[in-house]
């Protein structure tokens, strides 16, 4: 039996696995857990649906670890689920939340990565898939959906961080995501997507330059999302599209799920800015969760209330 | 297989200030093993731009040397990447 699980501590796969069966056991009534598909190598792909509606209800997708050492990533995925649980019915807000609308809570989407992460490789970032023709392993997630797939050449070198993958959606993890979403698009009003580090809230596009017809939405709710951020610790995330304020990116979800349909699309990059990187200490993770808790719940509410 | 260690790896932030120094950056990622956290790959590293990336104990004097030739603005975030794995997990079993 995996040990304790701690929303204070970076958990391993199996303390999640066992952590999604607690949560289940202990809010049947608001928590039900869906398994969209397996991984490379086996693993399960579970979603937990979080809320009080039934299926049809407005619904919110989000997703964590989609780049396996990004560890801060996941942690949140849990501290969301645990806030969400033990808050409702107290907190006006997150009880309304889940009164009107579900939220699609992918824990770890890259699980593969995230174990070999754990296990073998701190530094791991792609999932474990083979590569033909090559020796080096794995993929980009966040680069192999159908996005503009192809339109950077440095992404198709296999032994690239970057590594888009043989076609779109080539990946069992992609694809498992894709189809759910898909299936589910008439009910989800906007997709979120967690990644560490730098501080940023981002909105499409990351494949070109061009706007998004409601780019004057979308930044107004990432300014007051990220001013709602700041107000716990004075945490401050800058805010734009991927393409001008990170860097041009091909093949994202975020682009990806945007064209699909889902006009609110965002990604986090947590913290920090560097001065640990992809290694923030356990110390840093319950303030980092719940000042990027309190943008979530901006956005979540702005989706209830203008959104058809 | 026993995890792979990262010990006395370091981590480098560089602010490339024009196109020379920022393809100075592209050249030594042709020539040694960079592993970059921002951005996530060579081909996005632009003038004034802010770039990390991690290098081997070994690469890591020949990338100070080379920065330090091009009078270049660097400096070292993280000195034993190994050390600050075992520090993350900083917060006692509950």
């Amino acid at each position: 039996i995996p040990g304790r699980h701690s929303y204070a501590k970076y958990n391993n796969w199996d303390k999640i696995v066992a952590w999604t069966e607690k949560m289940v056991h202990k809010h049947p009534d608001m928590v039900s857990r869906i398994k969209i598909g397996t991984t490379v190598e086996d693993n399960p792909l579970y979603v937990l649906k979080v809320g009080k509606g039934n299926e049809g209800k407005k619904a919110i997708f989000m997703d964590c670890g989609i780049h396996a050492r990004e560890w801060i990533s996941p942690a949140f995925c849990q501290w969301f689920v645990y806030q969400a649980t033990k808050t409702y019915g107290k907190n006006k807000i997150m009880t309304k939340l889940l009164d009107r609308m579900n939220f699609y809570v992918l824990p770890v989407f890259n699980v593969d990565g995230y174990i070999w992460s754990w296990t073998q490789n701190r530094m791991w970032r792609k999932n474990r898939s083979k590569n033909q023709n090559s020796k080096c392993i794995g993929t980009d997630l966040n680069r192999n959906f159908n996005a503009s797939w192809n339109s950077f050449q440095n992404t198709k070198n296999p032994c690239a961080n970057i590594y888009r993958g043989p076609k779109p959606e080539s990946e069992k993890e992609t694809k498992a995501v894709t189809d759910f979403i898909r299936s589910h698009l008439k009910s989800i009003k906007a997709y979120i997507t967690f990644h560490s580090y730098s501080q940023m809230l981002l909105f499409p596009y990351g494949y070109t330059s061009k706007l998004p017809s409601n780019h004057e939405d979308l930044d107004k709710v990432a300014k007051i999302g990220t001013d709602a951020l700041a107000t716990r610790y004075e945490t401050r995330y800058i805010y734009g599209p991927i393409a001008s304020t990170y860097y041009p990116t091909s093949g994202s979800s975020l682009d990806w799920a945007y064209n699909v349909g889902i006009k609110h699309t965002f990604a986090f990059e947590l913290r920090d800015k560097g001065k640990y990187g992809f290694l923030l200490p356990e110390s840093l993770i319950k303030s980092t969760c719940k000042e990027t808790l309190l943008a979530v719940k901006f956005i979540a509410k702005y989706i209830l209330k203008h959104t058809s | 297989i026993a995890p792979v260690r990262f010990d006395r790896e370091k981590v480098f932030r560089v602010k490339p200030q024009d196109e020379k120094q920022a393809n100075i950056i592209k050249d030594l990622a042709q020539t040694n093993q960079l592993d970059f956290w921002y951005p996530d790959a060579t081909h996005h590293v632009t003038a004034n731009m802010t770039i990390d990336f991690r290098v081997s104990e070994k690469e890591s004097q020949s990338i100070q040397s080379a920065l330090d030739q091009n009078n270049m603005h660097y400096e070292i975030l993280i000195h034993d990447l190994q050390e600050e794995i075992e520090k993350q997990f900083d917060v006692k079993e509950d």
